[in-house]
């Protein structure tokens, strides 16, 4: 919408795991988003990454998206977009 | 498939490792179809010890020795009625790809009596861990990246995707991302190169630690006769399972019947686009269309074939929804000008049959070329691999052609793509891995690359941008004396010259690396190509370090031998590497100076030692 405030999919890449299990994790990352978008946190968070590398894909505003991007730790908040099999 | 390995020398015959049957490559696609002949588990070992991923079985999903993980990531958006939570295939394509890399002999394998032969993959013992990434309506970034961490995590040793879309960003790349922390748990990840064509700067997948992987022909291709009313007939390419009943049937121009009442002109039925044709007009006729499509919008007209023309895409080997053929230009305008000879045109398209491909191998003309648009110094695509006219599994659950309506099901198709080449890279990247376990992605990489052989220049004028190293060669890749190794941290420095800061890269790497003063954009990357863009008639200076492992003969005497025209100047110090032991690293210095009057120069060095030819390919290009 014209005011900024239309949802999308971002994903937000924080490089290497972290060396925590992996619900601590996920519960990190909750209490990131929560610290930018409040109590939405949990509706907004669609996965976590915390195997092999850090980081979750959560729904957005174009400007939470950048808020998010200032937060230390963070490599790239990036839209989600479909690809295609060749 | 039932040829294309027997063409790169892949035998049934070929040595293989007892090590084979305990790599597992991770597919992540559209699904897999268990009950597939090609996933049986007869004779194969209990599942390795390493392995330690799940199944997502369900009463209409099972694993066994042969799939032995299988799982679907869906997490953003709606899915389609046709789409099920399941790890299991309904587009067919997951299960191609999949019996390409690792599928198990079948024997009297075919397509309605095309391509018969026994089936298998390039690593038949090998295990497959499936991650259903693509839906319906394609595939989501969100679970591209979780694939990529269950996969890495689950003790895959090599990721196959053929999957893309347009370059980007590495950091903003899932694939980028995901395959570079595979990279860094030593897992290599082969991707398709794209099908946007000979465009230049189109393929994707670009990032240095992958394995990008054109499309090229094999020594079989596929005809489909049509035979005008006239008598005279043509040579087309598709692959049309359907045998005509009735003979002739009247033909039409696209152009001569749009769908006026939908507000279209001949200006798009010409190119028969959706909706375009007057169902009325060409219900049971044969319809002569100025662009190659997937036949779609005549098969839902009604029609009861097409013959298409166009000035690209002769290799474009794929089954139609209705019987098919697609002409060049030249047979194309000859059943164009038939058609407005006649009162009443009429055409038979016939059933079609095998031939030998006489000029192969080249790129297919739907195969993304180079150059690199994130990083031009560094050459993609990197390899190629035969990708047209492929045989392989197919899930009964999807469509022969892939289009909704068409009711032919099979358990083996012929398609053509990028998606084809891919799982055959995959497959031998899977094989030198089962000789050499200890291997690092970059030193497999490197054995693919400087063992492949770069294709003829008349049939494949855009050279290195095409083709990258050249042709895969499996029996060659085995021993290729000496590899350009890499590890995570050339991987950082090449990220530090790309312009990323150190605060980033400690995020990525999860240690203190900091950024040193690196050479050149691509940081001295040890990679065994090399990309050189320039302006024309400008004099350029490059000079580069390359550092060699020897995986061959313990003591071995390795020459230089360049190749190069007259306008770049190659020097190589030392021109003789001297090993006294394996697993020894001799560096060396590449100058390559010149200028360049055209769009592109290609050059190249190879290290011999008598035993193994050691290629690098060197292309200098335009990037204005």
């Amino acid at each position: 919408s014209h005011h900024g405030n239309t949802h999308k999919t971002y994903i937000v890449y924080m490089g290497d795991p972290l060396k925590v299990d992996h619900a601590s994790a996920s519960s990190l990352h909750r209490t990131m988003l929560h610290g930018v978008i409040g109590s939405k946190a949990s509706t907004s968070l669609l996965y976590s990454y915390r195997k092999s590398f850090n980081g979750f894909a959560a729904k957005l505003t174009e400007e939470e998206k950048h808020r998010v991007a200032k937060l230390e730790g963070v490599v790239s908040v990036f839209p989600n977009r479909k690809l295609q099999v060749h | 498939t039932t040829r294309s390995w027997d063409f790169m020398g892949l035998t049934q015959q070929v040595n293989r490792t007892a090590l084979e049957s305990d790599i597992i490559i991770g597919v992540l696609d559209t699904g897999i179809s268990p009950e597939s002949d090609s996933f049986r588990d007869q004779g194969l070992s209990p599942i390795p010890k390493k392995w330690k991923g799940s199944c997502q079985s369900s009463s209409n999903f099972t694993c066994n020795k042969k799939i032995i993980g299988a799982q679907y990531f869906r997490s953003a958006g709606f899915l389609d009625i046709n789409d099920v939570k399941s790890p299991r295939d309904e587009q067919g394509h997951g299960t191609h790809v999949a019996s390409i890399a690792a599928g198990g002999y079948v024997s009297n394998a075919n397509l309605t009596g095309l391509a018969n032969g026994t089936a298998r993959g390039g690593v038949p013992s090998a295990r497959i861990a499936v991650y259903k990434v693509c839906w319906s309506d394609g595939c989501n970034d969100v679970d591209i990246l979780a694939a990529f961490d269950e996969a890495i995590a689950d003790g895959v040793d090599i990721i196959s995707i053929s999957v893309g879309g347009a370059a980007t960003d590495y950091f903003q790349d899932s694939i980028a991302i995901g395959s570079f922390h595979a990279m860094k748990n030593r897992i290599l990840t082969s991707a398709s190169a794209g099908n946007s064509g000979n465009e230049p700067g189109r393929v994707t997948n670009v990032s240095p630690w992958i394995l990008s992987v054109a499309a090229s022909t094999y020594d079989r291709k596929f005809l489909t006769k049509v035979q005008l009313g006239n008598g005279l007939n043509y040579e087309g390419v598709s692959v049309n399972t359907f045998t005509s009943k009735k003979g002739k049937y009247p033909l039409v121009y696209g152009g001569d019947v749009p769908n006026v009442m939908a507000g279209f002109s001949k200006f798009d039925s010409r190119y028969c686009r959706k909706n375009s044709l007057d169902s009325k007009l060409v219900k049971g006729k044969i319809v002569l269309c100025d662009e190659l499509s997937n036949g779609e919008s005549v098969f839902l007209s009604s029609a009861a074939g097409t013959i298409m023309r166009d000035a690209e895409n002769r290799d474009n080997t794929k089954p139609f929804p209705l019987p098919a053929t697609f002409l060049g230009v030249d047979d194309g305008d000859k059943a164009f000008k038939y058609i407005r000879s006649t009162r009443n045109p009429t055409a038979t398209i016939f059933k079609s049959v095998e031939a030998v491909e006489k000029r192969t191998p080249y790129v297919a003309s739907f195969s993304s070329r180079g150059p690199n648009s994130i990083t031009p110094e560094i050459l993609k695509p990197d390899i190629t691999a035969p990708g047209v006219g492929i045989l392989a599994a197919w899930s009964p659950a999807a469509p022969l052609s892939g289009i909704n309506g068409d009711n032919r099901r099979v358990l083996y198709n012929i398609k053509s793509g990028t998606s084809m080449s891919c799982p055959h890279a995959t497959a031998v990247a899977a094989y030198i891995k089962s000789f050499f376990p200890s291997w690092s992605p970059a030193a497999i990489k490197s054995a693919l690359m400087t063992t492949a052989f770069p294709l003829n220049s008349t049939t494949n004028p855009d050279g290195e941008f095409a083709y990258g190293a050249g042709h895969i060669d499996p029996i060659k890749a085995l021993n290729p004396g000496l590899v350009y190794d890499a590890d995570e941290i050339d991987y950082v420095t090449f990220l530090c010259a790309q312009g990323y800061n150190t605060t980033t890269l400690r995020s990525v790497t999860g240690d203190n690396s900091t950024c040193k003063k690196t050479t050149g954009a691509s940081g001295d990357l040890n990679l065994p190509s090399f990309a050189i863009p320039t302006a024309p008639l400008q004099t350029f200076s490059h000079n580069f370090t390359r550092r060699v492992t020897n995986v061959g003969s313990p003591v071995s005497k390795y020459s230089v031998k360049i190749t190069a025209p007259p306008s770049l100047k190659i020097r190589i110090e030392p021109s003789i590497l001297s090993f006294t032991s394996i697993g020894q690293k001799l560096t060396f210095k590449v100058q390559i100076a010149g200028q360049i009057d055209r769009a592109k120069v290609s050059a190249s060095f190879v290290w011999d030692d008598g035993k193994h030819k050691v290629r690098s390919p060197i292309v200098v290009y335009d990037s204005s």
